[in-house]
């Protein structure tokens, strides 16, 4: 057996501008929750118990995209969703539109091991989620001023925002609505910001 | 979004992802992160969570996709990771780590940048962003 090895990741697409403060900021979260993963396992946690632990720690922590920090909705709100997957006889748990449940990837572990499904959503989640008496929070717990002024930015030029994939003589007129040629889904890139 | 992948030292694998999802998404708006196959996967041979254009990552299965090189193509971790991202993505952009149950970390991204960290018990251990 090869010993123990672990992995973490705060989303891809990153600005090149970004500021060298925001990337210290970024390596200090990611190598607290590594060492956080490394002792629970020289601790001989299960690996699941580990992933659960760790994507709990980044969801508090407002610094990524996920629970506190998500990035929000058109109408200014949070909708969050995570998973969880056990390789020992592939066990999985998802949850999708949730709002007020502070760590979903804790709901997720619970559907996998307390429900007969893979996968609750919306509505369904938000019930599942007070049955099982998860820590539930008010929405606005989840937004931070930093992603009200994204929004803003991004309905505002109607385009895209911090995107460096646009090239770069389109990024000044980007406010007059210039459609990037990058299409996702079917739609202009233009209507989304990367995760 | 968020994610944590991890082999034990009994060589059990799991994966979590979580996210926000996209700035200015339409409410109703589902991602790759929840989608099992897609934007997590977990099994006896390797652990996967992805990250990027969701709508990429749904449509190319990615995480599955790394469990299945290496089960049917017999390419190593780093390889098959290598070999995803390359050549299922099409257009999109994104950016995944794993690990295999034999002890092994790898990442892998097509676009600029991805926060990222990973060790191994033998003393391995970086934190980066950039390439």
């Amino acid at each position: 057996m090869g010993g123990w090895a672990i992995a973490v990741h705060g989303g891809a697409g990153v600005d090149p501008n970004l500021p060298t403060d925001r990337q210290e900021q970024a390596k200090q979260l990611l190598t607290r929750v590594l060492n956080l993963g490394i002792a629970a396992l020289c601790s001989s946690v299960s690996a699941v118990d580990v992933v659960e632990l760790v994507v709990r720690e980044l969801e508090s922590d407002p610094l990524f995209n996920s629970g506190r920090g998500s990035a929000l909705t058109e109408n200014g709100t949070v909708e969050m969703e995570a998973s969880i997957m056990d390789g020992v006889g592939r066990r999985c748990g998802a949850v999708s539109g949730l709002t007020t449940v502070k760590n979903p990837v804790s709901l997720a572990r619970l559907v996998m091991d307390k429900s007969p499904h893979s996968y609750l959503a919306f509505s369904g989640a938000q019930k599942f989620a007070k049955e099982m008496g998860v820590e539930m929070v008010e929405n606005e717990y989840f937004v931070t001023q930093d992603n009200v002024e994204m929004l803003k930015i991004a309905k505002e030029a109607d385009s895209i925002v911090f995107d460096y994939r646009i090239p770069r003589a389109g990024y000044e007129t980007c406010g007059t609505g210039v459609q990037s040629p990058i299409q996702m889904n079917g739609l202009p890139i233009s209507i989304y910001a990367p995760e | 979004t968020v994610g944590c992948v991890v082999v034990d030292s009994q060589g059990r694998c799991a994966a979590a992802t979580s996210t926000g999802g996209l700035l200015n998404k339409r409410a109703g708006r589902i991602g790759d992160s929840p989608l099992i196959g897609a934007g997590t996967y977990a099994c006896e041979l390797c652990a996967v969570s992805c990250t990027g254009e969701g709508e990429a990552i749904i449509r190319s299965t990615l995480a599955r996709e790394v469990g299945a090189v290496m089960e049917y193509k017999g390419l190593g971790l780093q390889d098959a990771v290598n070999f995803v991202i390359k050549e299922r993505l099409d257009e999109g952009k994104a950016g995944l780590i794993a690990v295999s149950k034999t002890g092994e970390v790898a990442y892998g991204f097509n676009c600029v940048g991805m926060f990222r960290g990973c060790a191994t018990q033998n003393g391995f251990m970086e934190v980066g962003i950039w390439d």
